[in-house]
Formats: structure tokens, C-alpha cells, sequence
């Protein structure tokens, strides 16, 4: 499964 | 009021074409410091982030922040028009809606200007997390580019096993199975040949072929690359641009159903 990259860095 | 040159086009064409293929647009953040970008893909797998310092410039000058959002494809148009040693000049008025790209020959004989719109972007910055990353592998960027092609033949993903012995790359499919294996290289002439593992601990990954291939386009700015792995983290693909800057992939890895 593929997840994206705003899993894991979240916005500032 | 901003205004960047550098001596060459070519570093500029290098860089678009790195970032081209996963982004249709972007915005240029600039300040005294330099140029940033961030953005992810248009499938928000994968995180661009370029940074090009204020000093790696022939001429920097930006008096207030400005964020330029571009279309890539025009950019990458308006590059196509330069040749490889032209002097490069970007300008734009504060708040201006056009940035203005010069490109002047070595002796001044022909100088050419293409104003280009500026967009509007919504793009939201993320917060990368400081990570202390299991291993770190430098190799020669041409090796990484030429495993990724190889192996995205077999499978739509490659396995990336990094231990203390080497680095390797393992693709699975209907064909059947393809390793590539790299161990730490001994002393070697030059560095740029030489292949290095920074290793805390072993890691093993899985991630998206098509990424890593894309990533690959960065290979003319650099000799080496750096992978950076940990556990349930991003990827890191680094090319480092000599005396400017550096180009991040940040990929999401794969994980089991």
C-alpha cells in the first residue's frame, strides 16, 4: 500500500 | 525589487529538468537567504524540495520576500531558448504578476528577455522533522539512475536492504527475481566512483519504482547521491548542487496491506 507523503510531514 | 544571475543556463535547465516531470507547477519562495521550493506531486506520494543559496549566485538581490508561483512547462519553454553558457538573469518588481528571465550571450551579443505570467498557487508548505536517519549511502548518482531503470523492469517496486556490508536493491515480479547488490567501495581515486554506507542500524524499505526513476532525472547535477533511510520514514534522495544548493526527493515507503 502506498501512502502519501502527507502521512508523515503535516502542514505548517 | 528581485534579481538573481548565474554564469550558466545550464544549471537552470539541469534543476527544471529535475523537477518537471513530477511537478507541473511550483512557487519559487525567494528572500535574502535564496530560493526555495517545496512541493509534492500531483499525487502527493513524494516531496520536491530545492534550495538554491543567495551566495552560489553571480548577483542576488531581494529586497522584500517574494513567492513566485510558475507554470514548469512555460519555464521549461522559456529555458529551452537559452544556450548552455549564457549568463541567466531573473527579475521581477515586488508584487509584480511577471518575472522576467534574461539570457545573455558570453560576449554580449545577443541578449534575449521572455516575460513570463505568474500564478497563484495554494500550495501548502509542509513541516519536515528532523530525523536521525538508520543509513546513509553516497554512490555515484549514475549507478543509482542506471539500478533504478534496470530493475523497474521486474517490478513496480524495489526493496532497499542497507546492513553494515552493503546496499541492496531487489526487485520481484512475474519474471522472477533481480538483486543488485553494492558493497562499500575501498579507496578509490576518485570520489566521486566511490560508494559509502553510514550505517546505525540495518533497514530494509520498500518503495515505488516510478518515483525513484523520476528522481533520477536530477542525475546531471551531481556525481554522488544520498540515500537517507529509517523505518517508517521518507526516503531521502539528495543531489547536491555544487557550490548553490541541493535537490530532496522525500518518498513515502511502501507498506504491506
Amino acid at each position: 500500500m502506498q501512502r502519501g507523503i502527507n502521512t508523515y510531514f503535516k502542514p505548517v | 525589487m528581485f534579481e538573481a544571475r548565474l554564469g550558466q543556463a545550464t544549471i537552470l535547465k539541469k534543476i527544471l529538468d529535475a523537477i518537471k516531470d513530477l511537478l507541473t507547477e511550483g512557487t519559487f519562495d525567494c528572500s535574502d537567504s535564496g530560493i526555495q521550493l517545496q512541493a509534492m506531486d500531483n499525487s502527493h506520494v513524494s516531496l520536491v524540495s530545492l534550495t538554491l543559496r543567495s551566495d552560489g549566485f553571480d548577483k542576488f538581490r531581494c529586497d522584500r520576500n517574494i513567492s513566485m508561483g510558475m507554470n514548469l512547462g512555460s519555464m521549461a519553454k522559456i529555458l529551452k531558448c537559452a544556450n548552455n553558457e549564457d549568463n541567466v538573469t531573473m527579475k521581477a518588481q515586488d508584487n509584480a504578476d511577471t518575472v522576467t528571465i534574461m539570457f545573455e550571450s558570453a560576449n554580449q551579443e545577443k541578449v534575449s528577455d521572455y516575460e513570463m505570467k505568474l500564478m497563484n498557487l495554494d500550495q501548502e508548505h509542509l513541516g519536515i522533522p528532523e530525523t536521525e536517519y538508520s543509513c546513509v549511502v553516497r554512490m555515484p548518482s549514475m549507478e543509482f539512475a542506471r539500478i533504478c531503470r534496470d530493475l523497474a523492469q521486474f517490478s513496480e517496486s524495489v526493496v532497499i536492504c542497507c546492513t553494515k556490508e552493503g546496499v541492496k536493491f531487489t526487485a520481484s515480479g512475474d519474471v522472477g527475481t533481480a538483486n543488485i547488490k553494492l558493497a562499500q567501495t575501498g579507496s578509490v581515486d576518485k570520489e566521486e566512483e566511490s560508494v559509502s554506507i553510514d550505517m546505525q542500524e540495518p533497514v530494509t524499505l520498500t518503495f515505488a519504482c516510478r518515483y525513484l526513476n523520476a528522481f533520477t532525472k536530477a542525475t546531471p547535477l551531481s556525481t554522488q547521491v544520498q540515500l537517507s533511510m529509517c523505518a517508517d520514514v521518507p526516503l531521502v534522495v539528495e543531489y547536491a548542487i555544487k557550490d548553490l544548493g541541493y535537490i530532496r526527493y522525500y518518498l513515502a515507503p511502501k507498506i504491506e496491506d
